[in-house]
């Protein structure tokens, strides 16, 4: 039988003259743990659903990538983490948006999708779920990155300069 | 954003999404991640997990527009996704890629950014790695 398996760390408009070799070389090897270890799951009979909650998480722990440890800020300087998953044979799927301190949200995605009726749970239910579940909870600090704060702050100038209402989706 | 895609032995497909977001947001802003459809899709026939400009994935229905490609339109997965990555999207003005994965082992990863983190082992068992559009 087969399998496969493919993980993305995000997209954006990094060009050439932004490039950190140093930082290159980590963002590598976020991807390529996290590829192994999805890709050891099926490789060992596990289900693709466990392949990618289990990889997700490993890079929601990775400070690097714009998710968990490491996410963006909202404007007023607090994360609001986002995380779905879905299993293709059942069509089931669950999803937490809002989220302020779950440290893998894609974990707590998954139990939306198991343990409640529901699709996705939001913002203080969301939170309150967590809390429920006994997932791994974090504090603010756990979240915060220097480079994302300072993302914000670069953010927050350009919007200063900028036409109302720019950047904010 | 990140996310994964998965074909296991028993044939079954995945997908997941996580994000932070995007700097800056307006808070309560609710992005395409966790909107099964748009951020992240999974059926029988292939897995999409999406990365990008979110308001642009949730107007094109990006993840659930590739499966239905598959399903109604008799497209291969790179068809699929390419036609939405590289047609729908850029056409409404957004920015940015998908992973997915078929049913075959067949894995798709196009982007239309300057660059997209991204990895896979296919079917084949190929492996590939890169972060760039020129790597």
């Amino acid at each position: 039988m087969t399998i496969a398996f493919a993980v993305h760390g995000g997209a954006g408009p990094v060009q050439n003259a932004e490039r950190d070799p140093e930082r290159d070389t980590a963002l590598r090897a976020g991807l390529a743990a996290a590829l192994d270890a999805g890709y050891r799951i099926l490789h060992e009979g596990g289900s693709a659903l466990d392949a990618v909650t289990t990889a997700v998480a490993l890079l929601e722990d990775d400070p690097l990538f714009n998710a968990g440890r490491g996410a963006d800020f909202t404007l007023d300087g607090r994360v609001e983490l986002e995380a779905a998953v879905m299993d293709g044979h059942s069509r089931a799927a669950g999803a937490v948006t809002g989220v302020s301190i779950a440290r893998n949200p894609v974990r707590l995605a998954r139990r939306v999708m198991e343990a409640t009726p529901c699709v996705m749970l939001g913002f203080a239910a969301a939170d309150a779920f967590a809390r429920t579940e006994g997932l791994e909870c974090e504090p603010p600090q756990y979240f915060f990155t220097e480079a994302r704060w300072q993302a914000l702050q670069r953010e927050k100038a350009r919007l200063a300069d900028g036409p109302a209402g720019a950047g904010h989706g | 954003t990140v996310g994964a895609v998965a074909l296991d032995v028993q044939g079954r497909l995945a997908a997941a999404t996580s994000t932070g977001g995007r700097a800056g947001k307006w808070p309560g802003r609710i992005g395409d991640s966790p909107l099964i459809g748009a951020g992240t899709w999974a059926d029988e026939r292939c897995a999409v997990s999406a990365t990008g400009h979110g308001e642009y994935f949730i107007r094109a229905a990006v993840a659930h527009d590739i499966a239905a490609r598959l399903a109604y339109a008799g497209q291969t997965l790179a068809e699929a996704a390419d036609s939405v990555v590289h047609g729908t999207l850029p056409a409404l003005g957004g920015s940015g890629g998908v992973i997915a994965v078929d049913a075959d082992g067949r894995v798709a990863m196009p982007f239309n950014s300057a660059g997209m983190y991204r990895a896979m082992i296919d079917g084949t068992g190929r492996r590939e790695l890169a972060l760039y559009r020129d790597d």
